[in-house]
């Protein structure tokens, strides 16, 4: 699991919402229902409470919308993006937007909720039969009103059980009509229309007027989709009219005919043939509860995760069965803890699980309880021999790694290491040679860190490490060992975080090392410049200074400060550029 | 009766047909989904190539990492998906 960058959560747990308008592909209470369901999936598994105000600024507002919507993130009508939502915070942060262009469902098709009728306002079911014939949809047959109804259960000639599907001719939504059905015709800006209408409106919504005059009376509903509503085309979501006719031939349901790809459509008027005017039919939809519990997840804190079954992984995929996965659970509790229920159903965060204990047969001396750190060589006392005091170390293009040991600063190459003292007048002292001071070494280290609680120095060559207790060393172990996989050839940085963790840094990727149990934490590696945003990604030496991070390439390096600003540097300290904005919104925290 | 059936094909008024080549299409979701191209507000821009940003969508979303755009690559970016960003900027 990932949560967004420096873990933004709600304050308080009694967390409020607040539905500000509804999408016509389902009824209300059916919406009301799915986002409610959506959040009981968080609040199942935290002490989170969610209470859904009907006014006012609710911490997570929720809203449909198409295409630009208010926020600077357009949607992209139909497929694609679904949703979006914003991490916890004031304003717009916290908000769930679902796109409008979508077909929304419980995410087997269409979900046809009825009113009136004999019902008791049951769901419709399909196919039923009716007068010994199937019908797949809403009908309008044996009605002189021309009210779309369904059967409510299999057989209608059997059961009668019926009611009335979505509708125009029976009410709208929204708008300022309090609910009331459309009048067709009805005049709009001096043109009279017979049905539904997007004209005049920017989002793309149907509307009708309900007087017959709109210009005079100004009073307008949204219209309810019907099941048959169709998409895209050039019908703008008018229903399917079954029958209609195409290329002489009457079809009672949608079809492929006429497409190379095999899509479904139908006719919005009894013929295509003459009017021309079609549009596909409605598919399964999106889960609108699946989607919305995954929108969640973002408003509380949540980013996406790589695992493909977790809820916060960013595709969408039908599941019959709801359960959180194990992974969306950890990070929510990451932020929020567990439920504090007395009997809580889910473990605990942060409770050790067997998992979390070093293997045994992996362990060493510096895996058992911490002795006394004996006294570390400390460059004051070093009995290492100066080598030939003209060799520069500043005509060193790339050491092979830079390192602080007891506050000074060393620099590796070749054998040899010079160290700068932290004292401000001091000067790089000439080089000495690793072999005498650390004589298990090799020549060529690739990165090494002083454990700054046990002062224990990790010297990294190739796969291999070595660590200095002192003059005691322990080593060669391989770096798998450590948890990091085979494909690391050489870890090429080190850098402290906190008391018992280092990021190590190899290539393009980071991973963080738990120095007291010696392995690397879950979740890793990371990108580099991910969480580091703003420094190069082949960086071959990577170290913490004086409070600063540096990153170095070639004769450069990029300094960052803990407000994560760069300044980039060449050999001779002059700034060749700075940035205010390396902290990116959004980036995680290593 | 062994004549194959001969299809109709008709051009559909108003049919919206992307023509968006696989290569434009991995493009606009490579920086839509923040994996290339991230300028910070200093001007100061981190560039990645294709393949590496390729390679990254590939980790993140599970797939095979192979920094090219195969069939599953293709595949998963025409698939329906949550607009939030993988890797904010």
């Amino acid at each position: 699991y990932k949560t967004f960058y420096r873990n933004p959560k709600w304050d308080h747990n009694d967390v409020t919402y607040r539905i500000l308008n509804y999408s016509p592909d389902l009824d209300s209470s059916v919406i009301d229902d799915a986002f409610a369901r959506a959040f009981k999936v968080w609040s199942d598994v935290t002490p989170l409470t969610f209470t859904r105000l009907f006014d006012g600024t609710a911490d997570i507002m929720i809203s449909f919308g198409k295409k630009n919507h208010g926020d600077f993130s357009p949607f992209d009508g139909k497929h694609g993006t679904l949703a979006h939502a914003y991490g916890p915070g004031k304003g717009i942060q916290g908000d769930a937007h679902f796109d409008d262009d979508e077909f929304w469902t419980l995410g087997k098709g269409p979900v046809v909720k009825t009113s009136y009728g004999n019902a008791e306002g049951a769901m419709c079911h399909f196919p039923f039969v009716f007068g010994g014939k199937t019908y797949t949809t809403c009908t309008s047959e044996g009605r002189a009103d021309k009210l779309p109804w369904c059967a409510t259960t299999d057989d209608y000639d059997r059961d009668g059980k019926y009611g009335f599907c979505p509708s125009e001719l029976l009410y709208t939504t929204g708008g300022n009509s309090d609910g009331a059905k459309c009048v067709f015709p009805f005049v709009f800006l001096g043109d009279e229309y017979n049905s539904c209408t997007t004209e005049g409106r920017s989002d793309g919504y149907r509307w009708c007027a309900t007087t017959s005059n709109y210009d005079q009376d100004k009073k307008f509903g949204f219209c309810p989709n019907r099941d048959t509503t169709t998409i895209g085309g050039n019908a703008e979501g008018e229903p399917c009219h079954f029958p209609f006719v195409f290329l002489g031939k009457e079809y009672d349901s949608c079809t492929s005919e006429g497409r190379g790809d095999g899509k479904l459509w139908c006719g919005t008027t009894s013929s295509y043939d003459d009017d021309k005017k079609w549009g596909f039919c409605p598919d399964q939809g999106y889960s609108l509860f699946l989607v919305a519990a995954h929108e969640f997840g973002h408003a509380l804190g949540l980013d996406h995760s790589n695992i493909r079954e977790a809820l916060m992984y960013p595709m969408y995929s039908y599941v019959e069965d709801f359960s959180l996965h194990e992974d969306d659970i950890e990070g929510i509790q990451y932020l929020y803890g567990g439920r504090t229920d007395p009997k809580p159903t889910v473990p605990q965060p942060n409770t050790p699980t067997t998992t979390d204990i070093p293997d045994p047969d992996e362990t060493d001396s510096t895996d058992e309880p911490e002795p006394e750190p004996e006294p570390t060589n400390r460059p004051t006392t070093t009995t290492s021999s100066p080598l030939d005091p003209t060799k520069d170390a500043c005509k060193v293009i790339k050491f092979d790694t830079i390192t602080v040991i007891g506050g000074d600063l060393y620099f590796f190459k070749d054998g040899h290491y010079w160290r700068k003292s932290r004292k401000e007048d001091s000067a790089l002292k000439s080089p000495m040679l690793i072999s005498e001071r650390w004589p298990a070494l090799p020549a060529v280290i690739d990165s090494a860190f002083e454990d700054v609680v046990t002062k224990k120095l990790y010297f990294f060559s190739g796969t291999k490490f070595w660590v200095y207790t002192g003059k005691n060393v322990l080593g060669p172990r391989s770096i798998e060992k450590l948890g990091l996989p085979d494909s690391v050839q050489k870890v090429e940085g080190a850098l402290q975080r906190g008391q018992n963790k280092v990021l190590l840094f190899s290539g393009e990727n980071f991973w963080r090392l738990d120095v007291k149990t010696q392995k690397i934490d879950k979740g890793y590696p990371k990108y580099t410049d991910v969480v580091f945003g703003g420094v190069p990604i082949d960086a071959h030496e990577v170290f913490l200074y004086e409070g600063h991070t540096f990153f170095c390439r070639d004769r450069f390096y990029w300094r960052m400060n803990s407000r994560r600003q760069i300044h980039v540097m060449d050999a001779e300290d002059n700034e060749v550029e700075s940035s205010s904005d390396a902290g990116p919104s959004g980036m995680e925290e290593p | 009766w062994s004549v194959p059936l001969k299809s109709v094909f008709v051009t559909f008024p108003g049919d919206v047909i992307k023509n968006m080549s696989d290569t434009d299409l991995a493009e606009s979701y490579l920086k839509k989904f923040g994996y290339m191209d991230t300028l910070h507000r200093s001007g100061f821009q981190s560039v990645v190539s294709t393949s590496k940003a390729l390679q990254r969508m590939q980790r993140q979303l599970g797939l095979d990492e192979t920094g090219q755009l195969d069939t599953q690559t293709l595949d998963a970016m025409k698939r329906p998906r949550c607009g939030v960003p993988d890797v904010a900027n």
